[in-house]
């Protein structure tokens, strides 16, 4: 699938 | 956020001053792998792409502009201001044997066919690597002044405190990044080596590091 993915670490 | 990836991510920040200021002031980078820090800045060039696109928090921010304001600037030190001191005959390991496979795999095994996340996923897998020219030159020269070691020992405390983070986050929030989770593993067992040197000779007041 090409949803977004969010990334909340640094 | 918890106490171990608020302490991983000050370590990390930790290591990064401790770096930039061992070069500013000392005004030499003998001894620092340029490599190692080219490889940090498109680590972080790559991952913060979503500075502007993703708000996660004010915190989450400024340290992404931090990280990259204090990676580009050592670099800018290693590779102009202080070049003279910049060792490159020992700073000799093949980075393209580092890039082509992460780039490869980031193509194969990402968590979605979209340029961010692929470039994330880069980012990621990068960093696992990004150090073996910092610790190959060691290796080379067969030392390594107390305060670089002192910058690998938090940079690698703050992936282990990072090991700790995904534990508690996956107990307490079912969280789990399988993607940063295997890379921040092999990343950290890069470090066990060094911790042991560290440990065995550093602490024991020799300061230098220098290897059997």
């Amino acid at each position: 699938a090409d949803e977004e993915v969010a990334h909340d670490e640094l | 956020m918890n106490i171990f990836r608020l302490s991983g991510d000050v370590c990390h920040l930790v290591a990064i001053i401790i770096l930039f200021l061992k070069i500013w002031r000392s005004k030499s980078c003998a001894g620092i792998s340029g490599k190692s820090q080219l490889l940090f800045a498109l680590v972080f060039t790559t991952r913060y792409l979503d500075l502007f696109t993703a708000f996660i928090s004010i915190y989450n921010t400024v340290m992404k502009v931090v990280f990259l304001v204090l990676a580009y600037a050592t670099v800018s030190l290693i590779y102009f201001r202080f070049r003279k001191s910049y060792d490159s005959e020992s700073d000799s390991f093949r980075v393209e044997f580092l890039l082509v496979p992460v780039a490869g795999l980031s193509f194969l095994e990402n968590y979605s066919f979209t340029p961010l996340e692929i470039l994330w996923t880069f980012s990621i897998y990068l960093e696992s690597v990004a150090i073996l020219p910092q610790l190959f030159m060691i290796t080379k020269t067969g030392e390594a002044e107390s305060i670089t070691t002192h910058y690998l020992f938090f940079l690698g405390l703050y992936r282990t405190l990072y090991l700790a983070n995904w534990v508690w986050r996956y107990h307490e929030e079912g969280f789990f990044d399988q993607i940063a989770v295997v890379s921040g593993v092999v990343q950290t067992i890069f470090y066990c080596d060094f911790f042991y040197l560290y440990f065995t000779r550093v602490l024991r007041g020799s300061g230098k590091m220098t290897l059997p």
